[in-house]
């Protein structure tokens, strides 16, 4: 089973694997190379002795073996070499928390958590939003209270002004003058009952 | 101090470098180059020394070039420091779970308790704003009812005078 | 399969500070 160590390479921006893949093959293209150009050097340099009986097979046999001992520990080498650098330089320690994702640290909820805090914030939306029409039916029912309270203080006035009127004519108080007339008229009506008795 | 892992990368590329070049000894390569060693012994020499050389250039470029490419330095002391952050912890850290959605909802979680807290302050706020108006709403209310009161006691007092009118009246026609 | 990976994990890295950004934006605009 392949370890992705995909939390390294959500670090590094690639796998490590890949990494020592890369270096691995280019390790081993460079020997390949500098075997290949070990052995021109030597064909060449062997041109320059025409009399002696080294076959150019020969040389590409020894290349062979050499190149082949190389790899071998080169293999061994790079495998320990791999290991170590997966196990304590490209890889990220099980405790350790990348510094994006620092936020689950700090707030590890869960599904139902995080649905409960959403209903949270749903309620207090609806909340406000009924607190916000009723501040506008208050406010209107104040705009309203205003209109009536001129309306009746119209009226007041309207009283006002009618009772200054009589009080400017002398009938300071209505109810008195018509009780007092009607008293006089009373009195007058005796007053003529007695006269008209008297003259009988 | 533990080496960093920057020095720990270069120390075991350095190792693995020694070791493949002590592996691929002189007397490994004159002996298994025998024939043209046997006729040019010098040679065989520089040749080897060559090789040696060109091969560890080539590779120390590499992994130059793979430093560079990866910002390897930087990346290798950045994590350093996350590492020694976390030293105090022991427990095994939150990994992603491999759902995204999952994963995600935490990244929510600070945005939406500030909203939370957002909305419940605006809310007070408009609580006690509308308790205010209802208090002035209320006493109008009163108010209203009050001058209806007087209106109503004004209007009796001028029914009354009517009434007395009419007496008054009624007593001119007798 | 690695590229797969890289691709991945990039987004598990990138994506989160993206998607906040819209919630945040959403979130700003109700306030608004």
């Amino acid at each position: 089973s392949v370890n992705p160590m995909a939390y390294e390479a959500q670090f590094f921006g690639f796998t490590p694997q890949t990494c020592m893949l890369r270096i691995y093959i280019a390790f081993q293209d460079y020997l390949f190379e500098v075997m290949l150009v070990v052995e021109s050097v030597i064909l060449k340099k062997l041109d320059g002795f025409p009399g002696c009986k080294i076959s150019p097979l020969q040389i590409r046999k020894s290349t062979e073996k050499f190149l082949l001992f190389m790899k071998e520990h080169l293999d061994k080498l790079f495998s320990k070499m791999e290991e170590v650098l997966l196990q304590l330089v490209l890889n990220i320690p099980k405790n350790v928390l990348l510094p994006e994702d620092k936020v689950h640290e700090q707030y590890p909820y869960s599904k139902e958590q995080l649905e409960a805090l959403q209903d949270e914030i749903h309620q207090l939306q609806k909340q406000y939003r009924a607190e916000a029409s009723a501040g506008q039916a208050l406010r209107a029912e104040l705009e309203e209270q205003k209109a009536v309270q001129a309306e009746l203080e119209k009226i007041l006035q309207w009283f006002d002004g009618l009772e200054n009127t009589c009080r400017e004519h002398g009938t300071g108080n209505f109810k008195e003058s018509f009780a007092f007339l009607t008293q006089n008229a009373k009195r007058l009506q005796d007053v003529l009952k007695d006269v008209e008795e008297k003259s009988k | 101090a533990a080496p960093g892992r920057a020095q720990m990368f270069a120390t075991v590329v350095d190792t693995f470098l020694e070791k493949l070049v002590a592996a691929g000894s002189y007397q490994r390569f004159a002996n298994c180059y025998r024939c043209f060693y046997k006729l040019q012994p010098e040679m065989t020499r520089s040749i080897y020394d060559q090789f040696i050389s060109q091969l560890q250039a080539s590779i120390k470029e590499e992994i130059q070039e793979v430093k560079n490419e990866g910002n390897l330095e930087t990346v290798f002391n950045s994590l350093d420091k996350i590492v020694e952050e976390a030293k105090n912890r022991e427990e095994p850290a939150w990994r992603p779970s491999g759902i995204p959605e999952e994963d995600i909802r935490s990244a929510m979680v600070p945005y939406l308790l500030k909203h939370r807290s957002y909305l419940q302050k605006i809310l007070k706020e408009k609580e006690e704003e509308n308790r205010k108006v209802a208090e002035s709403v209320l006493a109008g209310r009163d108010r209203i009812a009050e001058l209806q009161q007087q209106i109503q006691a004004r209007k009796h007092a001028w029914q009354a005078i009517s009434k007395e009118q009419r007496e008054l009246v009624m007593t001119f026609k007798e | 399969f690695d590229e797969l990976i890289v691709e991945t994990t990039t987004k598990r890295k990138q994506w989160p500070k993206k998607i906040l950004m819209h919630a945040i934006q959403t979130m700003k605009a109700e306030q608004e």
